[in-house]
């Protein structure tokens, strides 16, 4: 759970 | 694998309209680890197709899992997917989970 809170958040592509 | 995924649905698109037409976040090492549909453009492959929908997370395309790809990877292999010529549709095995 901590672990994850640390990830980045993502970018968003449009496909 | 990925067919014993709980609850998660094989959604086949045609290749409809010029433009696939999903918006997505998410990847490997990053919070969303898998790609998250946050956008569908009216008028694109995915809405005519009309099975897929914001909030849905994209375990497969054409049978390719996106388990451990990072972002970047997961919208090249959704982009490539929709270039070939190959096929007339792409298959997303997604699901509603996160």
């Amino acid at each position: 759970r901590e672990k994850r809170l640390t990830l980045p958040p993502s970018e968003i592509t449009l496909l | 694998p990925g067919l014993l995924e709980p609850m998660s649905t094989l959604v086949r698109v045609p290749k409809s309209a010029n433009t696939l037409g999903i918006a997505i976040e998410g990847g490997a090492n990053t919070r969303q680890p898998l790609p998250r549909i946050v956008t569908i453009q009216r008028g694109g492959s995915a809405h005519n197709c009309g099975q897929l929908k914001v909030g849905q997370v994209i375990l497969e395309v054409n049978g390719i899992s996106l388990r451990g790809r990072e972002h970047r990877e997961a919208a090249c292999l959704i982009a490539e997917a929709f270039k070939t010529k190959e096929k007339e549709y792409i298959d997303f095995l997604i699901t509603e989970f996160n």
